[in-house]
């Protein structure tokens, strides 16, 4: 079971949008994919069509009162399960500010439930605070989607010392095993001089025992695309909404790279 | 003297671009502009070559500490001020929490200075905490960017009603006096969509006492251009860095706009 948590405490790079797509393509390949909302905004969940009700049990009554990860996971397209969120989830910072444990309640719910899958997949809220750290203990893995524009390597160091705390207090298998440039302008200057940036940052790493160590973008980019934008107001992944777009084409791309580094673990 | 502060608690969406290229546009028209800085990623600051330096105040000093606004405010273009950020003030949110007042420091520190403009501007971080409440008691008005995608209404009422509080516990003259489309795609259905909604969200306030009785999208939209993405990694406005771009010509539209209403004020 592998599992990804995709992050970037930066706002509007692309998490959802990645974490959505990735896990349609996945689940459209044969994987079995379990995605996570952790997001109070919900939008990965509204995204597939999972619409946050009133009395209806979320992600919110998993980490807050016990409830049963089985019983609230919907399974909503084949091969697809979504844990669905809610924005109750905005007040869970504060009710588990006094918490013992309160960075591992998600990975200890996991335990305790029946959750199989082939890929875990959690799209995380623009911040590094507790429902961040819950993913952060929870995988092996981080995803880190980033827009190819100046001051994109700017926050970077505040996330990777987080991944290095963590790493060392909480959770010695989280490894940073990818980055994604979203939202990449083609055929700009911009994009190639910020991609090259960030490439060369993560060919500098010496240490062979940092989590960053064998992190290095993906040779997929996902380019601009209007189609992305438009398929979460329908409910649907981009391989439903428009199949032959280039957001499908990049997202399955992607896919397929995420698979093969899948082999080689 | 006008007071404004850029706020969208969504990440990502055009607050520094338009706070920058706002004050730049209006500083060029002969206006004195101030613009405060109130984000601890200091985008804003960084966007006009200002680079926050160990040692040297900033905003945070202002804030935590009762330094000067005239001694830490640098004139950085003619007719342009700016009170620069520095991520020292990522702690504000922390070691402001108990304190009484915690909401009108910033309004207190410019009573207590000698600042004049014609226009004061504050770039917000991407939250609703202490620092975004801190600009809302100290300004008139608030301009809202919004990306036109699906969501953009989303996180809305939660800001909308945060202004309602603020207004009537700490701010009578607070009013949601306009919205801003920025990354407009143009020829988008998308777009053009998510457009009519915020139209006819905003024509449908009925309270004529409401803080966003009178707001309305500015007609001026900021289309998506490269040239707006490539500008601060220069140091630079859009006026200096392309002053016939797309963008350049954008921010003008806008800053005509906003003077215009000003006229009427
Ligand atoms: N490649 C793309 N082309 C065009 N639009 C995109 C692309 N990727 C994402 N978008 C759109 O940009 C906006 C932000 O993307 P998304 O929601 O995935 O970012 P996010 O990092 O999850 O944001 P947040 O920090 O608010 O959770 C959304 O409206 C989305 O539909
Ligand atoms: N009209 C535009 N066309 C192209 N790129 C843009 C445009 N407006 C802003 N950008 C770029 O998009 C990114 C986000 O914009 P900006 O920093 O202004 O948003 P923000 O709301 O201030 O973000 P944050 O919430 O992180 O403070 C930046 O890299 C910026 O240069
Ligand atoms: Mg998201
Ligand atoms: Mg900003």
């Amino acid at each position: 079971m592998r599992t990804i948590a995709i992050i970037n405490q930066k706002g509007g790079v692309g998490k959802t949008t990645t974490a959505v797509n990735l896990s349609a393509a996945l689940a459209e390949s044969g994987k079995q994919v379990f995605l996570i909302d952790l997001d109070p905004q919900a939008h990965a969940s509204l995204h597939l069509g999972v619409i946050p009700q009133e009395g209806e049990p979320s992600i919110y009554d998993v980490l807050l009162d016990e409830a049963d990860i089985d019983e609230v996971a919907q399974e909503v397209r084949p091969n697809l399960t979504v844990l669905p969120s809610h924005l109750d989830l905005a007040a869970a910072e504060l009710e588990l500010a006094g918490e013992v444990g309160r960075e591992v309640i998600l990975r200890d719910r996991i335990a305790a439930s029946e959750l199989t899958a082939d890929y875990v997949l959690i799209d995380c809220p623009p911040s590094l605070g507790v429902l961040t750290l819950n993913a952060l203990t929870t995988v092996n893995e981080v995803l880190l989607p980033m827009q190819p524009h100046f001051l994109a390597l700017h926050g970077l160091s505040k996330l990777l010392s987080t991944i290095d705390v963590v790493g060392r207090r909480l959770n010695p298998q989280l490894q940073l095993s990818g980055i994604v440039f979203c939202m990449y302008d083609r055929a700009t200057r911009l994009a190639a001089e910020v991609t090259r940036d960030v490439e060369s940052f993560f060919e500098q790493v010496d240490d062979p025992t940092s989590p960053w160590a064998h992190a290095a973008p993906m040779a997929t980019k996902i380019r601009r695309n209007i189609r992305l934008a438009e398929a979460p107001s329908f409910g649907q992944s981009i391989f439903e909404y428009a199949p032959y777009s280039n957001g499908a084409a990049d997202y399955r791309c992607l896919a397929e790279e995420v698979l093969e580094a899948g082999e080689q673990r």
